[in-house]
């Protein structure tokens, strides 16, 4: 069961967009978890998620405050959300990512997907623990050469320790039109070398018209450019078959 | 002498970009200090400042680490900005803000900008502490309703302890195409009422244009729909004359 975390060191630069969107694109073809351990909760945003609509599974992970499992909620793939705010604390995201790792889990899913809130604090060191792989976002804009190392830095210390998670790789979002792109692409490139991943999702309106539907925008609007970005970005990761 | 601070709870929401135009345009008719107190310091990258080719002048507050005073280096405002990590430290800005209550600074500028980090902690609550006015930015996103009412919480708390500092009001940001705009502005001008400021700044690649070169967008493409946007907020704020 792979275990993957959408990490960042900045916020607002695309994780809960991307995480999503890969969720959808993995669970055409496998079992998916779609984990939002972020205690603002943006999946639940993101996809309208209203337990008066869709009644989600409540459960506990040991003592903590209880977590809310919505089947199907992501295209084919399940979501888990905190349910209250006493699942919004480290000890509960501790205890639920070791609930995780039972058998019964691992029976059920293939493949789990972990969106996370930025920075580098407790909150996503005990994520970075749990993962397999890290895909890493930045925004595409000068800025990101600069915050980079550190992120980079903290993503070598941890491997450092216990051999894992490994880095799949750099994804650039919310890339500005084709004028910019040029110039800044080129040296986002240079100073990041083979890490970056070659999808660059642009800036797109239709992720934006995604979200007030509560939808991903690969569903939502399949050919928008950063619709197939995604799918591209999926098939790179292994996520996804060959798109037809 | 005016403080205003420029606060959100999430990252990447557009403060940088906001504190910068509103102190170049404030600096067109009266003395504007800008202050990065972000440890992740946007201004320097933003206004591409390099040591090298415009040397700061450097000098400290306390015993904490070193501050660099960059003249004239955003539009005719000065911009303060951490020089080095022992800067980056709580103590070392609260040193910072004791320095800028002296006469000598009172009697050099009208009016102090301060940008923040995103987030509502230590860092966010001196800067508040310290500050007679704050203007809130928002990314115009559906999340957008779910996130604002624990960031109005905190403020009103913090009035309520000192009666300062007032916020002047919430800004949209970033804000998606027309078709997108209408449902998701309309929902949210209903949610917040007219604390909601009128200008509206669009989504605009003029302002990733202008963060390439290093400058504010008010300067790069004075007509462009973001530059506009942020003139007019600069008016409403009492930080511009009419525009002519
Ligand atoms: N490619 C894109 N084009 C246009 N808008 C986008 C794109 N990607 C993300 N956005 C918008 O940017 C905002 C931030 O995206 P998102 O919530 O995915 O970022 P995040 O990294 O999860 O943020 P946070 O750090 O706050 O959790 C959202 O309103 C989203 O709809
Ligand atoms: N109106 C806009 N149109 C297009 N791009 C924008 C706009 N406003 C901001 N941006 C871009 O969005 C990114 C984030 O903006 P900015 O750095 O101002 O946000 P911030 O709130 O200061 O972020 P942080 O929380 O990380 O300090 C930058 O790359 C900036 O150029
Ligand atoms: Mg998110
Ligand atoms: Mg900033």
């Amino acid at each position: 069961m792979r275990k993957l975390l959408i990490a960042s060191q900045k916020g607002g630069v695309g994780k809960t967009t991307t995480a999503l969107n890969l969720a959808v694109l993995a669970a055409e073809n496998r079992r998916v978890l779609l984990v939002d351990a972020d205690p603002l909760g943006g999946m639940t945003a993101a996809l309208k998620l209203d337990p008066k609509v869709h009644p989600p599974r409540i459960g506990h992970a040991g003592q903590q405050g209880r977590w809310a499992l919505w089947p199907g909620a992501a295209g084919a793939a399940d979501v888990l959300t905190c349910f209250e705010p006493a699942s919004q604390s480290e000890a509960a995201l501790q205890a639920m990512l070791a609930r995780l790792e039972r058998d019964d889990i691992r029976q059920r899913y293939d493949c789990i997907l972990f969106d996370s809130p930025p920075l580098l604090g407790e909150r996503t060191r005990c994520l970075l623990a749990a993962s397999d792989e890290v895909l890493v976002v930045v925004r595409a804009e000068p800025l990101a050469v600069r915050t980079l190392p550190s992120l980079l830095r903290v993503l070598q210390e941890v491997r450092a320790q216990r051999d894992r998670p490994r880095t799949r790789g750099i994804v650039l979002t919310q890339s500005p039109g084709p004028e910019n792109d040029l110039a800044l692409e080129a040296g986002l490139r240079r100073a990041l070398g083979d890490r970056l991943l070659a999808p660059l999702i642009p800036h797109d309106d239709q992720v934006a018209r995604a979200a007030l539907l509560g939808a991903a925008v690969v569903h939502s609007a399949p050919h928008a450019p950063a619709a197939r970005q995604y799918r591209e970005l999926a098939r790179l990761l292994e996520l996804a078959t060959e798109s037809p």
